[in-house]
């Protein structure tokens, strides 16, 4: 029982999950050249105090955690990305160029209490 | 969800959904390079992200700018034969401020139609238009183009920090065809068929690199013209 509510709970716990962008989706194909599609991940769950060794939170995280169990007007630490990545993309602007260029930060890698 | 694009797109360094009218062939060498990235991305080897080594240039934003020599010079189509010359303008106005320019080629392409009933080789004059036209005065950058060769690349880096850093000398450029050796220009030489058909066999863009100092701290900053 401790087992399936540990369970049950810690699928309440901030972590990663993965999410597909995929630019057809978004009607953005005709002008996206490449990647058609990339797999990057949204970061979902609860920051409760008592786990908050477990995660790779920050110190602010802590403080601020620990401040709302005793003024609930402090809200929780957030469950937000601690690691990106960027990826390269390939489209053409309105004039008809074709631009190669990477952006910073379009993908989450991983997630943490902040 | 306009809202969340429009967003987006402002991250990425666009005001709205392009929409081009034309689209040009994608390189294969420009695939190349992006598949490099990627995986230099997803192995976080980020500085090669900075560096384009299928050019030998340090760069991090690549655009292939497409010929808008027929839009800007409508006038050229309505030229009778002989046509031997062929107008071309790039529009630059997308290269922001931060951004430095490290490499600009001018690839043409010229179609087998083109010389089919020519025997003789050629030389392509590229001159860079500085007057008004139509009497440009024309600094030339003549190259010749052997029969067999139909790809012509030219070096255009100074000429594109100078219309980078003064966008009103940015007149484009004139393609002409000339028989080699001949320094005569009055005498020309008479492609098949039509001015227009002769001229959409020459395909010609522009290759450009730049590098933007906050995304490659590590390069160091050359001594910018002020605009």
């Amino acid at each position: 029982a401790t087992l399936s509510t540990m369970e049950s709970t810690s699928k309440h716990l901030c972590q990663r999950h993965q999410m597909v962008i995929n630019f057809e989706d978004l009607g953005w194909h005709k002008w996206i050249i490449a990647p058609k599609e990339f797999r990057t991940n949204y970061c979902k769950g609860d920051c409760p105090f008592s786990l908050m060794s477990f995660f790779n939170s920050s110190n602010y995280a802590f403080l601020q955690t620990l401040m709302n169990s005793r003024t609930p007007e402090v809200p929780k630490a957030a469950c937000v990305p601690t690691k990106l990545s960027s990826i390269s993309m390939l489209y053409y602007d309105s004039y008809g160029n074709i631009i190669l260029q990477h952006h910073e930060g379009m993908v989450v890698d991983e997630c943490g209490c902040g | 969800p306009q809202l969340e694009e429009a967003s987006l797109l402002h991250f990425m360094g666009l005001n709205k959904v392009p929409s081009p009218r034309t689209t040009q062939p994608v390189p294969s060498i420009l695939m190349k390079i992006f598949q490099e990235r990627q995986k230099a991305a997803a192995t976080g080897h980020y500085q090669k992200l900075c560096y384009v080594k299928e050019f030998g240039v340090p760069g991090n934003l690549i655009r292939l700018f497409q010929d808008q020599g027929a839009l800007s010079h409508p006038m050229e189509v309505a030229q009778a034969p002989p046509c031997t010359q062929k107008f071309h303008f790039f529009n630059l106005s997308v290269i922001t401020q931060d951004e430095q320019l490290m490499m600009a080629k001018l690839d043409l392409r010229l179609g087998l139609n083109a010389y089919n009933a020519l025997q003789q080789d050629l030389e392509v004059m590229v001159s860079v238009v500085q007057g008004p036209a139509p009497q440009p005065d024309q600094k030339l950058v003549l190259h010749y183009l052997p029969w067999s060769q139909r790809v012509l690349h030219v070096d255009l880096l100074d000429v594109v920090k100078e219309w980078n850093s003064n966008p009103q000398s940015n007149l484009g450029l004139v393609l002409e065809l000339l028989p080699k050796g001949n320094n005569d220009s009055t005498m020309t030489i008479y492609p098949e068929g039509t001015c227009d058909n002769w001229r959409q066999f020459i395909q010609a863009s522009l290759m450009v690199v730049t590098l933007t100092h906050q995304e490659c701290p590590r390069f160091p900053h050359f001594p910018r013209k002020r605009r």
